[in-house]
């Protein structure tokens, strides 16, 4: 498995790091206050302090050679920007970059980033429909395609899962976590759901809307 | 549909707040600076300026009417703790808050908020699963259950989807985007896929892993 550089330990950097960490991945953690390698040396593999708008520094503490890096980065537009636009001359083949705004994503892409992230805004999304709709989840999987964790809707409480005809309103549901169970399952061919269920459904964005309109 | 307040107009609920109002909710957007509250003007229906560590401010915005809240103050911890346990004080039922570590979530449980959101520490773990592991997409919609975009993994390629075959292996293909096609769209029941697809993957954690791992 390919090592990671990650550079930033912002919240969201930290949270990269800490993750691919857990899954085995190896990463090199960069930061340039001192302070934040110092806290975080107990929990991250490898850490250094670098000013990666420093050409010579980038190529110092060895990203040079990784295949992948994130650049964390967050409120210092032109941090981001820099190194990201040094990455892209290193040749780095797979440059992931957090962006503030649609303007600061544009440009990143514009300087070599290969993927933009905007977790805020991404997030701030998500709550949006969880706050407005009584969602348990929403997660936009793909430009129009939406996976939606809700209770079943009354009309689909107590009665045979009519999956055929469910699919001509668009909607499928994926997986269910039964009242008192712990976890989520596929699907029987013969469901039952109750209104202390958790269902996972899927469909574009106005068929899961109509659908859970209804609960 | 009920209205929402947000308070705190920092980029996570500037989101929530654009999210909301695209919905079709009403949305109160509160912010102690004008000079935010000054470059949302157009963007934002309602907004006002107010200091919510402060109740009489608090309530004469009008926030003590409101059914859902969402406390979106970011960096300044106190300021955010502040607010929540302020609402929970003016027994708003439902509160949603923005924590920047667990243990700011702990406390904003503590003082009151039904619901905490961690967006940075999210999206760094979403992001961590697609760098290390060439997946499209990767989210956890339950403890111990994901759904991930991703190629068909060449066992798959060219040949009868074997729903039950995936199904004794922990795995449901869920949706498919053919090669070429615009958007995705729910499996029929004589799927073939391509290297070009892309599909939507469910299970547990290790299932899917172990899955995705022979692409
Ligand atoms: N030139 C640089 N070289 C290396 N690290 C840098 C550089 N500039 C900023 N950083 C680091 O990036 C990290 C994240 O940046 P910052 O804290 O501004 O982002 P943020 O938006 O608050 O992050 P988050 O939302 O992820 O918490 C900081 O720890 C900072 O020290
Ligand atoms: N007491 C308060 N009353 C009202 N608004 C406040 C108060 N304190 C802070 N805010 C507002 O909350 C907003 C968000 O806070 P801040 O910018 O610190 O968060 P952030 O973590 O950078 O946000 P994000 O990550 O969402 O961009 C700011 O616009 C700030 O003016």
């Amino acid at each position: 498995r390919e090592p990671v550089a990650v550079i930033g330990l912002g919240r969201f950097g930290i949270a990269v790091a800490l993750e691919l960490t857990r899954g085995g991945t190896e990463v090199l953690a960069i930061d340039n206050r001192p302070d934040i390698a110092q806290r975080l040396s107990g929990q991250l593999g490898q850490i250094m302090v670098a000013d990666t708008t420093d050409l010579d520094a980038l190529v110092e503490v060895g990203v040079a050679d990784f295949g992948k890096v994130v650049v964390a980065i967050g409120s210092d537009m032109q941090a981001s920007i820099l190194t990201t636009s040094l990455l892209s001359e290193l040749e780095i083949p797979d440059i992931w970059a957090k962006a503030l705004s649609q303007e600061h994503a544009r440009i990143l892409k514009r300087v070599g980033a290969h993927h933009v992230a905007m977790p805020e805004n991404d997030m701030g999304m998500r709550i949006a429909h969880l706050v407005s709709d009584q969602m348990l989840d929403y997660v936009e999987i793909d430009q129009d395609w939406v996976l939606v964790k809700t209770r079943p809707p009354k009309e689909l409480c107590g009665v045979l899962l009519d999956e055929a005809r469910l699919r001509k309103r668009g909607i499928a549901v994926v997986s269910v976590k039964p009242e008192g169970a712990s976890a989520f399952r596929h699907l029987d061919s013969e469901t039952y759901l109750s209104y202390g269920d958790e269902v996972v459904i899927a469909g574009t964005n106005s068929d899961v809307d109509k659908f859970v309109k209804r609960v």
